[in-house]
């Protein structure tokens, strides 16, 4: 049959669920190892965290969408938290490659690394989902759940955000060329315009450059 | 992945981004 919207877009979420079929709830085996190697263990910390977004999410996801819809946006949230373990593992392996290092405790037990990508990972799913946004699931069309509506709920720099697109869109190579795009798309709106407002890391990094600059103009001491 | 413009370079991945390196 010929390619309708909707048709790929059910294929898309398919192809999601499917995908995340053999993903688990929870940190799987080679994730707990990585844990056990940091100098501080990351594990209760981030089921911890994951827990306390669900609750923050579920809500946001019931006040956006209608109260009927909690155990909807629970099941998109339970989707994002397979996605996030699965790209964590794959990050952390190519990392170990890259950098020939297993304790990641410092990466492992950033606050912001992780909202960043379960928030990403969450991102995915409602992007799938919300190409299908159909009155069969009780979202409605005018409900607007999109990009960057998770950053207000995680309450997430867009900046923080934007740095593991890449290293996201890398680890998971069955994403769709859809769902690249898409990603692609959000950054795109991060640098062209939410990476500027206020209160943004991105002026403390420009801040910090320039004052590295402006050590490295100046000249040295006759002593040195 | 083909369309994606990859930005970061060959040494630099997600540990420098959260400054873990």
């Amino acid at each position: 049959h010929p390619q309708t919207p909707v048709r790929a877009a059910m294929s898309n979420i398919q192809q999601l669920i499917m995908i995340l079929n053999s993903a688990t709830d929870t940190p799987s085996d080679i994730l707990i190892t990585y844990f056990n190697n940091c100098t501080v263990n990351p594990k209760d910390s981030i089921l911890k965290r994951v827990e306390s977004l669900e609750h923050i999410f579920k809500k946001k996801f019931a006040e956006a969408v209608g109260q009927g819809c909690a155990e909807i946006g629970s099941q998109r949230y339970k989707l994002g938290v397979r996605l996030y373990y699965r790209v964590m593992e794959s990050m952390l392996k190519s990392e170990e490659e890259r950098l020939s290092v297993q304790n990641f405790s410092k990466l492992l037990n950033d606050n912001i690394f992780h909202t960043s990508l379960l928030a990403c990972a969450v991102e995915v799913v409602m992007a799938t989902y919300g190409r299908n946004a159909s009155q069969s699931d009780g979202t409605s069309a005018e409900t607007d759940l999109s990009f960057p509506w998770i950053l207000n709920v995680f309450d997430l720099k867009a900046f923080d955000f934007y740095k593991v697109i890449e290293s996201f869109i890398k680890a998971e190579p069955s994403l769709t060329r859809e769902m690249i795009k898409h990603l692609q798309h959000c950054e795109h709106q991060i640098l062209e315009s939410l990476a500027w407002q206020s209160g943004s890391p991105l002026f403390e990094l420009i801040k910090q450059s320039k004052e590295r600059e402006s050590q490295a103009e100046q000249p040295e001491p006759p002593s040195a | 992945a083909q369309d994606y413009h990859f930005g970061l370079e060959e040494g630099e991945g997600i540990s420098e981004l959260f400054d873990c390196d």
